[in-house]
């Protein structure tokens, strides 16, 4: 059993690797990951003695190499569906969002209650479905994690769908909380934590 | 000087305090709270004791005192302006959300550079403005974070045309990297690490 703080650190680590592939990185040291994640050092090399990521010392770290070692022990070198609850606004912004590749990650389904969605085209290729025909054969198998995106009056009612048609997973974007039954797991995604971070640094003294 | 690291693990304490206030919560320890932000609650007594934060041993902290002294550390307890660059889906989104308020947090403006958006009202009470019209005039005064819901090819432009404005801070939606000059300060918000959390509890057996 991995506790989920190690977890969250990993997935940081995976996507700072994403990120500085993508600029071009050969070597990365621990230090340098360390920063990327706000973690420090200690704690980054301790998860990679842990999970027995390679690197040699002082010498850094291959971010491809490390981003697959790191990809097998969260499981995304498996792919994993999306079903998002909530065709509106941010719920299309998530559907068209090109990062998820990255992850093996995949939008499959967006559903919707508003008649005067349902059918219409939406970025990613996807068309917008009826949530009444959420099955469980729309996610078989067990790599599917839905995505609730529905106004926070309407966020249990969608996790209950979900959790019906046997998807135990769910990172809720709305605010209100979720009752989730035994052996389910509910995450909130937050992005206000982020803000209350930068307003931190109001002076520019305060700058890093 | 704050490390973010820990400004971070505040935040998230604060989001945590929101959440249990709003559920009705008289009392809450610290492991509680540790295990609402997924750290060990020794971490959490460390901060609350660094910032001199209140609470009696054994009787646990009052979620709205306790909210009331991170707010002052992490400079909340001030009013904070949020300009958004990209009046698409995602930026939309975020300006129509309600949760901000409890931050001390109001989305000020809303600009892009799309002639058929420009004028258009949109949630929120706010009008879609032309990207051009950003001035220093816009956000006076040191209290302005911008926000990134651009496409990615136009996510530096973006940038800098709030660099020039005077604003510093940036939470960066779009998965491209910014160059930002000295004293600037970008993060990057992203929900594709929780969703890689939950890729891993993909066997009922794993659920907490
Ligand atoms: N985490 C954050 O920081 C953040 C930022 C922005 C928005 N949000 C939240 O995301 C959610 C969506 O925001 P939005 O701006 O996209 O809202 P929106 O109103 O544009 O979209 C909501 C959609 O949900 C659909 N819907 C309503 N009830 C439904 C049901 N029972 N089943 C299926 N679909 C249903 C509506 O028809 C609509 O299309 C809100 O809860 C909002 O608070 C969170
Ligand atoms: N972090 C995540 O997990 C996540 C999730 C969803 C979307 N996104 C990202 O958010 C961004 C926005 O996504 P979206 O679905 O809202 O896209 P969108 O195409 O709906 O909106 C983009 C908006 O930006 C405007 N724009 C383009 N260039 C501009 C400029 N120079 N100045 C001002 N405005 C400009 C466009 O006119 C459009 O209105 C993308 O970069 C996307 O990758 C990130």
């Amino acid at each position: 059993r991995v506790p989920i703080p190690t977890l969250l650190r990993l997935a940081c680590y995976y996507r700072a690797l994403v990120e500085q592939e993508q600029r071009g990185a050969r070597r990365l040291s621990s230090s340098e990951i360390a920063q990327l994640c706000g973690i420090s050092a200690t704690q980054v090399r301790k998860d990679f003695s842990f999970f027995g990521l390679g690197g040699k010392p002082g010498v850094g770290y291959d971010p491809a190499q490390l981003r697959g070692q790191i990809a097998r022990v969260l499981k995304l070198d498996r792919p994993h569906q999306i079903v998002i609850v909530g065709a509106g606004r941010l719920g299309q912004a998530l559907a068209a969002y090109g990062g998820f590749g990255a992850y093996n990650l995949q939008v499959s389904g967006v559903f919707d209650s508003d008649p005067a969605k349902i059918g219409k085209r939406i970025g990613g290729g996807l068309t917008i479905q009826d949530v009444k025909k959420l099955t469980p054969k729309t996610c078989p198998g067990k790599r599917c994690i839905g995505a609730l995106t529905v106004p926070a009056d309407q966020a249990q009612r969608a996790a209950d769908t979900l959790f019906s048609v046997g998807i135990y997973r769910i990172l809720n974007f709305t605010p209100a909380p979720i009752e989730a039954p035994a052996g389910a797991i509910v995450r909130t995604a937050a992005f206000t934590p982020e803000f209350a971070v930068l307003a931190f640094f109001d002076k520019e003294t305060h700058y890093e």
